[in-house]
């Protein structure tokens, strides 16, 4: 197949270095297109293995970076509601990505100050670098993951209210160096046993990474207090919560060939030839019996 | 038949069963088998996170010479074994490969320490065919 467009970054992906000439022609990566050469986490260590013939293993290859483990322990919770436990994707209908990439801040200068008033302001500067993410990858969510422990009693209810700003360089004018995008929203959230808030920048984000922007320079200033805006006007007791930088979460949708599209796995098994006819469930007819069922038949229906 | 017996010397018996045996399934006849691996094994544990196991599963066995719609088989097929049987044994006999797959999750840890969830299609083989 031919490649389709670039992959992102200039190097193959992944930590393979681009083999000296002399064993380019041994290497498989290099009979593969482009396009399906770089961005892609697996099939890299795949080939790689395939084209050495020592047992040097996969693992000395890769580098240090280890993740974050709140990070590591939210995606694994995210695999837990996404596949089986032998690793078959789970057929969800809201479930329209097949990758989700998780980043966390490179940098952040934090600046944090109380002010009674408000609250406890928590404002940090974040660096996101987004080299991963492939240019066969369009951007379908992306929420700003904030994991706190908080000493607030449990079942209280908690109001933020987040004030979010981008800084990007313009360099189309020399006069105003760096532009910034900014919005604030509030957002109300109980704390049960909750570890996890997420804030969902997808409208605020999307311009920045449909452009294929590399790095995302982000202020985020989040003020939280204790009550709930519906029911009592003053919010008193500024919450005192030990904010970790947040995370960066994008849900993905992947069209290169290699990733599995639900869509297609349908039209597939419909193709494939000599399969024996699915036999089709009676066509149910909107307005007919089913139209009439009375809506608590539908909920039990819809639940069932 | 004939001209089989002008042929065939008379000492051998010209049995019927021997006859329909070359149309009998093969003892080992083309279908799929199970493997399991764990990415421990490949050391590669430190960087895929889950799943621990991973069944891709594989396709063995020989191909009946008369394929027909047992295995979703094309004509092509017996078309293919005639040759190899009548014209051409350089032209190698229909293999037994998978005709189907489901896909895998895979949940790694990026050289850059970014975390991803990826969906992968055709990891698992699931149903084989003669082609």
């Amino acid at each position: 197949p031919h490649s389709r467009g670039r992959g992102v970054s200039g190097e193959p992906s992944g930590s393979l270095v681009a083999p000296e000439d002399t064993a380019r022609e041994f290497n498989p990566l290099w009979w593969l297109p482009k396009g399906v050469r770089r961005g892609y986490a697996l099939l890299p260590p795949l080939l790689k293995v395939l084209s050495e013939r020592g047992h040097q293993s996969w693992e000395s290859e890769v580098p240090g970076l280890r993740p974050d483990s709140r990070a590591l322990r939210y995606m694994k919770r995210l695999y837990k509601m996404s596949a089986t436990r032998e690793g078959i994707p789970k057929a969800h209908k809201s479930h329209l990505y097949n990758t989700v990439r998780l980043f966390t801040p490179c940098s952040e200068c934090k600046h944090r100050h109380r002010d009674l008033m408000k609250g406890d302001i928590h404002s940090v500067d974040l660096l996101f670098n987004l080299d991963r993410v492939t240019a066969l990858e369009h951007l379908l969510k992306s929420v700003l993951l904030y994991s706190f422990d908080t000493s607030v009693p449990i079942s209280s209810s908690i109001t933020c209210t987040c004030h979010l700003s981008t800084k990007e360089h313009d360099f189309s004018s020399p006069v105003c160096p760096s532009v910034s995008h900014s919005v604030a929203f509030s957002l109300h959230f109980e704390v049960r046993k909750r570890k996890w808030v997420e804030i969902d920048v997808t409208s605020f984000l999307q311009p920045l990474i449909a452009t294929n922007r590399r790095d995302l320079h982000m202020a985020v200033n989040l003020t939280c207090l204790m009550g709930d805006p519906q029911q009592n006007t003053d919010l008193e007791n500024p919450v005192n919560v030990a904010l970790v930088p947040p995370s960066l979460l994008l849900y993905l949708n992947d069209t290169s060939e290699q990733a599995y599209h639900r869509w297609n796995s349908l039209r597939h098994r419909r193709k494939s030839p000599g399969q024996p006819r699915q036999r089709s469930s009676p066509p149910v007819d909107p307005a007919g019996e089913e139209g009439k069922e009375n809506s608590q038949g539908k909920r039990a229906s819809r639940r069932r | 038949r004939a001209e089989s017996t002008k042929d065939t010397p008379a000492t051998t018996p010209y049995n019927l069963s021997q006859y329909f045996k070359q149309f009998l399934f093969p003892q080992n006849e083309c279908e799929l088998h199970n493997f399991r691996l764990s990415f421990s094994q490949l050391k590669w544990d430190r960087w895929i996170i889950a799943p621990h196991r991973y069944s891709p599963q594989y396709c063995k066995g020989d191909c009946p010479r008369v394929v027909g719609h047992r295995y979703g088989s094309p004509v092509h097929t017996m078309v293919q074994n005639i040759i190899y049987e009548k014209l051409d044994p350089s032209v190698p006999r229909p293999s037994c490969v998978p005709a189907e797959y489901s896909p895998l999750s895979v949940l790694t840890i990026e050289p850059d320490g970014s975390i991803v969830y990826k969906e992968y299609e055709d990891m698992i083989a699931t149903k084989c065919t003669c082609r």
